[in-house]
């Protein structure tokens, strides 16, 4: 990604729609732009309120042909399809649509110019993204049709945005504190504020704990903290989106297969499977297609010793081994094999140090420690809050 | 190579593809005055082949058929290089 050296210094940012294109009707030119809106503010903490145009707004955005009196003319049909200027004052941000254009919305690929998808680009420029060389972004420069009815913003899109406001939010404000939402001037969307980022030390349970590429990796909620090698202490957070895009909602469990290099990750009754941070085809699929009626795999944990990795269910108390491709005919079994572990395991992991000797269960804010090859739990409901995050 | 995919295209193509690259900011708009355009032959295929590695296509610095098929398509107006921001001269709506 691109970014400009500028982005707007405020959280709050206004926008107008002045005219529409007959060729979609007022309704769905303005459904277009403002989920395009949407788009950009469900990764960074930016809030966009639609105004009237004579409110002199952030961003204006207007249909034109031809001569529309800035510097780059429209050329008809083809060629030129939009364009916006950088953010700043003035002109800076207002985002121009040709209005000769074949413009359509969710018609699917070679159906004219979706302008949902022109418009998640041109609002990428209008604040601060310029065009990415990665061809699958959404800001490469020339038309390319994505999904639009389960649109997910390319990685590369999202880690730019995120340099400009994600690093923004935190500097301009106390990172513990979301920035105070100003009193809106019209009921938005959701008034209820973003809860604050959580504080690693204070959390009492985890959603997923793993060492992915030898780092230590935990996820709670949207975000994660991020321990890498050789270092004592975590950064974050961090949302877990700015990695893995679809994973914005949050994780289950997660693990880590060196062998096959995968990172799987689990929520409710799905599973992603990953290369480092590109999403392998398939994904994601049901946790049926690997044998697992039914869902939210609580904590996985990959072992070494013998390939295989291990699927637990808190609430039920039972763990499944998985091997290839399916979890195996006479599971799932009692944890209690597993003696002396917690019955209702929040998250395992193994790998410390690049040894997989343990396996560590975590639950609440406790975690146990299992030696894998003695099978049993040689150590019992240790702080890990002291011993691990060096709170 | 520059001058010989210049001579097997039309020149109205060739026209059509050095405006692209000033349009997008590959290459400073004076370099078109005619006078100039030769000495600078390695600069349009230097910048040609920038623009090719910038749309991921290979960089051959001529205008071979890849590259004229996609300047071709829809885009944004907005240039891909940051030196040279055209749209960007104005201040007042």
């Amino acid at each position: 990604y691109v970014t400009v050296g500028s982005p707007w210094q405020k959280q709050l940012i206004t926008y107008s729609i002045n005219n529409f294109t007959p060729k979609l009707g007022k309704k769905l030119t303005h459904e277009a732009i403002d989920n395009a809106f949407k788009v950009w503010s469900s990764f960074v903490p930016l809030q966009f309120d639609k105004v009237d145009a004579s409110q002199n707004p952030d961003i204006v955005t207007f249909f034109a042909e031809g001569f529309h009196n800035d510097n780059t003319n429209f050329d008809g049909v083809g060629g030129y399809l939009a364009h916006a200027f950088y953010p700043g004052s003035g002109i800076g941000g207002d985002t121009h649509f040709d209005g000769a254009e074949p413009w359509t919305l969710h018609q699917g690929p070679n159906k004219g110019n979706d302008l949902f998808l022109v418009a998640v680009h041109e609002l990428g420029h209008a604040l601060g993204l310029q065009h990415s060389p990665d061809v699958k972004a959404i800001m490469a420069p020339v038309y390319k049709y994505h999904d639009t009815k389960n649109f997910v913003l390319p990685q590369d899109d999202i880690l730019g945005i995120q340099s400009l406001y994600g690093n923004f939010w935190f500097k301009l404000f106390d990172s513990t504190k979301p920035p105070r939402r100003p009193a809106a001037t019209q009921p938005t969307i959701s008034s209820i504020p973003e809860p604050s980022p959580p504080k690693l030390c204070e959390l009492s349970n985890y959603d997923a704990i793993s060492f992915l590429r030898k780092e230590l990796y935990i996820f709670k909620g949207k975000y994660m903290w991020r321990r890498k090698r050789g270092k004592t202490s975590f950064s974050g957070p961090l949302m877990i989106s700015s990695f893995w895009p679809q994973l914005k909602n949050g994780v289950d469990a997660v693990y880590e297969n060196p062998t096959s290099n995968k990172i799987v990750f689990f929520k409710d009754h799905l599973f992603w499977e990953f290369r480092g941070t590109e999403l392998l085809p398939q994904s994601p699929r049901h946790v049926r297609h690997i044998g697992m009626q039914n869902g939210k795999v609580d904590a996985a944990v990959w072992w070494q010793r013998n390939g295989k990795t291990y699927f637990f269910k808190g609430n039920c108390g039972y763990y499944w081994r998985y091997g290839v491709g399916r979890v195996e005919e006479d599971y799932p079994r009692s944890i209690s094999v597993w003696n002396g572990a917690p019955a209702n395991v929040d998250a395992a992991f193994s790998g410390v140090d690049g040894s997989h000797n343990f396996t560590y269960f975590v639950k609440g804010n406790k975690y146990w420690v299992f030696n894998n090859w003695e099978i049993k739990t040689v150590k019992t409901s240790l702080s890990f809050v002291d011993d691990w995050l060096k709170c | 190579n520059h001058v010989k995919s210049r001579t097997k295209r039309d020149s109205a193509e060739i026209g059509f593809a050095e405006s692209y690259l000033v349009n997008y900011g590959y290459v400073p708009p004076d370099s078109l005055q005619s006078g100039r355009a030769n000495a600078e032959l390695h600069s349009w295929s230097k910048a040609l082949a920038e623009m090719q590695k910038f749309h991921g296509l290979p960089q051959t610095g001529e205008f071979d058929d890849a590259t004229i098929e996609i300047m071709k398509k829809p885009r944004c107006a907005n240039p891909d290089k940051v030196s040279v921001k055209t749209n960007l001269k104005r201040k007042k709506r």
